[in-house]
């Protein structure tokens, strides 16, 4: 700092993380907020660090953590007492005092919305604190101290990126699966594991039936008779294997499947679907669509939990519906809407699904393409998307 | 809401409060005694971190930009 000939930046509080995988917690939740929301916006807010930088943040729901966070009113014990609503809405430590982030309770947090004060964006900042950065005198930085209201486009300022970067480097793996050309051994080898006959049904025609993440965090692929499991670099040796064989009342050919937050996996055909934990299936179904999932049509072509607000969507043709299982009726009258407005996305597509890295992916006759949930279209990225799902997922 | 900022002491616990003046500025009994321009620069150095006119007075824009929301961690560290 000195004279203000100087040029604005950021600037370094002047300790880091050693490591690069980071773990949090939140051990008190605001009032007014689902935990779940609450969990979705401070998830996303590590990931915009996380996106930028080789940093990952875990979380986790016992024993010590890096980053604890907070939400208190008044003093709470750290001796920098909060002040009400305005003023001051939150602060955070450095990594070399221990970088928990604290925030002010009486401030009205809310989500995606111009009202009161944006979580999200709060968070980020702070969480640039628990990272090592200091408060940067660049006014479009995420790093500037001053509050700037709701920004619904959020972008990361070209000022922070060079200050996060200054502390872990850059991030040198793209957050998309299967970044690497697999080996020709393993994933997408030639061997069909169950039948012996080479794995070209997924790489030569690599449309899909089905793609759902369980809740044991595993990626699977169904397609006609047969299913895949993914790994980061591509199939899993021993793929593909028949679904009769070990998804016991599963049947072929479903047409979509999404994993709920119960921890359940949702498999629909025609007008019914089936419920799993994990391989097995839930006593009494198949079930009606109609019935458990009143206001959406048989047939459809997609399901999944979509990362940007947790509920359910559907997908046929060029519609889609939205399904809250907490509202009464669950699918808004205003359904079915197009799904044009899912900028960038086709109509009539394979399936969709909600990775374990937090972004949605949707896949189509064999590209697919991963959503920009902040700016609600297609993300841009370089390679451009739809990409060739057989080279990046299934490791042709 | 706090009080607003207006007044000169709010403002030097403002200034005080994220690393413009010294935290012992505003403490009385530690009788430490200020002179206008270390006030003034104080002011200054705000007004060109939040990228202001630096006039070192406490004008409009100072007093708003001082009452707007922010995140409690000091500008100045070290």
């Amino acid at each position: 700092y000195g004279s203000d000939a100087r040029k604005k930046r950021y600037a370094l509080q002047g300790s880091r993380w050693r490591v690069r995988d980071l773990n949090y917690r939140i051990t008190k939740y605001p009032r007014g907020l689902t935990k779940a929301s609450v969990d979705r916006e401070i998830a996303a807010a590590f990931k915009v660090w996380s996106d930028v930088t080789e940093l990952s943040f875990t979380p986790v729901t016992s024993g010590k953590v890096h980053i604890e966070i907070r939400f208190e009113k008044g003093e709470h014990g750290d001796g920098d007492p909060f002040d009400g609503p305005g003023g001051t809405l939150a602060h955070a430590y450095f990594p070399i005092y221990g970088g928990d982030a604290h925030f002010d309770d009486t401030e009205a947090w809310t989500i995606d919305s111009y009202r009161g004060t944006n979580m999200f964006q709060v968070a980020a900042h702070e969480f640039g604190h628990s990272l090592g950065l200091s408060h940067s005198d660049v006014r479009s930085s995420l790093m500037a101290p001053f509050y700037r209201g709701y920004e619904p486009s959020f972008v990361l300022d070209q000022d922070d990126l060079n200050g996060i970067q200054a502390l872990y480097g850059k991030k040198t793996t793209k957050p998309t699966p299967a970044t690497l050309r697999p080996p020709t051994i393993g994933g997408g080898s030639t061997d069909d594991g169950e039948t012996g006959q080479p794995s070209s049904v997924l790489c030569g025609d690599p449309s899909i039936d089905a793609v759902v993440t369980m809740s044991d965090q595993n990626t699977y692929v169904f397609k006609g008779s047969r299913y895949w499991r993914l790994t980061e670099k591509g199939v899993d040796s021993g793929y593909p294997k028949s679904i009769s064989q070990d998804w016991d009342g599963l049947p072929s050919n479903i047409d979509a499947a999404f994993t709920w937050t119960n921890g359940k996996t949702y498999f629909f055909r025609g007008g019914e679907y089936w419920r799993f934990s994990d391989l097995k299936m839930d006593a009494d179904y198949p079930k009606q669509i109609s019935k458990g999932f009143s206001g959406i049509p048989d047939d459809i072509d997609a399901a999944f939990v979509w990362s940007g607000n947790g509920k359910i969507y559907f997908f046929k043709g060029s519609k889609y519906w939205r399904f809250d299982p907490t509202q009464r009726p669950p699918v808004k009258e205003s359904y079915p809407k197009p799904i044009s407005n899912w900028e960038g996305l086709p109509n009539s597509i394979d399936d969709a699904l909600q990775y374990s890295n937090g972004y949605t992916y949707f896949f189509k006759n064999g590209n697919y393409w991963r959503f920009n949930d902040r700016r609600f279209k297609v993300d841009s990225a370089d390679p451009a998307f739809p990409r060739p799902a057989g080279y990046w997922w299934f490791g042709c | 809401t706090p009080v607003p900022i207006a007044g000169t002491t709010t403002a030097m616990m403002y200034l005080a409060r994220f690393g413009y003046l010294a935290p012992t500025a505003t403490n009385p009994q530690s009788g430490a005694l200020l002179s206008e321009e270390t006030v003034t620069d104080a002011v200054k150095e705000f007004q060109a971190f939040a990228g202001l006119n630096q006039t070192g007075e406490m004008d409009e824009e100072t007093v708003k930009m001082m009452n707007t929301p922010r995140c409690g961690v000091k500008d100045k560290v070290g």
